[in-house]
């Protein structure tokens, strides 16, 4: 119980946020008991579920500050929404970009994620971290608390090349603050199978990665419900629940889960 | 001569990139002396125009670390690359992570990019700076050293949220940093025409931000032909000159530039 997922990678828009939330409401349809943590400043995954970020108060800033302020006052489980989507949320908006300033000057500035999700995550089994695009504090804290993490995978080109570093930031993280952290696997997005070019991509990532790092057999691909569904605060699961985009992340959520029965 | 322009959003992966690349051949097709400066440590920009970044040195980190300690040497001069694609670029690579860090520390650390450019911007009719999707200190550079910024703005939901946050922070750069920074405009990008959403999008854009912010008459449509080029290390003018993709980042040249002669 309580298995802390991050999303990560530092490009950006290659379907972190997306990833977060669909994954997050398919396994809750699944009956998980799922949280989902808005670790980015720029809280899209807050307002992808019908929230107006900066109306919000407290959130997961207010908790990052209380925590290294030893402070007992938020936590983590004093944020929480509980939203339509099935999901529970811990909101975001940009004052957490002093968050990460303030990580910067504070003692094992690393490790202040994890301890602000020890007493929380035992109330969910699922809970899942959606980060920005970056590799700097915010995320290293996602990689420290995490028992795994999920890499979405954009199919193009420029995304591929980012990989790399990604995987050595891991490596690091591994080595230094989180032992027990493993990929959970890459998630291939935003394929446009009418070109060849994200199919050649799609190829060519299974088997440069494959052996390696696991590439869920589950692609996600180019679907304008995933650009409207944010619209009106629902998962695409409630938004269109009988399309392939849908389908998709159940997809994922079975290949995810099934293995965890 | 030497005007500069930052490519901001704060967004992630919506084209910032892609623009400062083929906006700036296209101007370079043009007869203007062009400068391209990546200032993202992520490199795509460096790759794009086919380098390896990890194997480069100097690149831009380096000219960022002797400009904070008081060094001459090496300069942005020293590290321009004259590339193929007809424009002159000062490349990047990951090292430049630490020079966020390097600017937080130092003094004056929002105007190291401005003291950067100086002298190299002499020697060009146009600099065009592309930034990472963050709005920290390496961002903040780039606005406080431009002209004027231009705001790819991806043609979803999401996307338009975030451009609230860096109006407003392009304000407070033109209160407290550069008096005389100005918005050239917003750029509808990766705008998908078969959906009624993108069209929406594009529409509810023009009337939420025209009187307050110019919205460039050109849309650039997606077109699988911008993911392609960046394997070929060409802009999109070279690689696929005759179509759509190219004539798109022409046509905002030509308003851009039209006006300026
Ligand atoms: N499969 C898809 N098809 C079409 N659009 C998609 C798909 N997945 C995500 N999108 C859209 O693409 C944009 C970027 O996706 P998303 O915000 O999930 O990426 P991200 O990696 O979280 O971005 P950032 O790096 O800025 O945090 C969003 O507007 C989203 O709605
Ligand atoms: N009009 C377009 N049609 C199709 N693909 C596009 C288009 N413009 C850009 N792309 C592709 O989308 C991806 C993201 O674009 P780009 O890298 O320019 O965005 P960015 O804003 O610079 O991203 P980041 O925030 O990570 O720096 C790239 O792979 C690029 O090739
Ligand atoms: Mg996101
Ligand atoms: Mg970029």
């Amino acid at each position: 119980m309580g298995r802390v997922l991050a999303i990560a990678n530092q490009k950006g828009g290659v379907g972190k946020t997306t990833t977060a939330l669909n994954l997050g409401a398919a396994l809750a349809e699944r009956g998980r008991r799922v949280l989902l943590v808005d670790f980015d400043p720029q809280a899209s995954l807050t307002l992808s579920l019908g929230y107006v970020p900066d109306d919000l108060s407290p959130t997961v800033y207010d908790v990052l500050a209380a925590t290294i302020g030893e402070q007992s006052s938020p936590t983590l489980g004093d944020v929480v929404l509980e939203t339509p989507a099935g999901v529970a949320l811990a909101p975001s908006n940009i004052e957490l970009s002093q968050g990460e300033l303030d990580l910067f000057r504070a003692t094992l500035g690393e490790l202040v994620l994890r301890e602000m999700l020890e007493r929380v995550r035992r109330e969910y089994d699922v809970v899942i971290v959606d980060c920005q695009p970056s590799l700097g504090l915010l995320t290293v804290n996602a990689l420290a608390a995490a028992d795994a993490v999920l890499i979405p995978l954009q199919a193009d080109y420029l995304a591929m090349k980012g990989v790399d570093l990604l995987l050595r930031t891991v490596g690091q993280v591994q080595r230094k603050l989180n032992r027990g952290l493993r990929i959970e696997g890459v998630l291939l997005t935003m394929a446009d199978y009418r070109t060849i070019h994200a199919r050649d991509v799609v190829t060519n990532a299974r088997s440069a990665l494959n052996g390696a790092v696991r590439v869920f057999d589950t692609v996600v691909r180019v679907n304008v419900k995933f650009k409207e569904a944010p619209m009106t605060g629902q998962s695409v699961l409630a938004y269109a629940g009988d399309t392939p985009a849908a389908a998709a992340y159940r997809a994922l959520a079975e290949e995810l889960d099934g293995e965890r029965k």
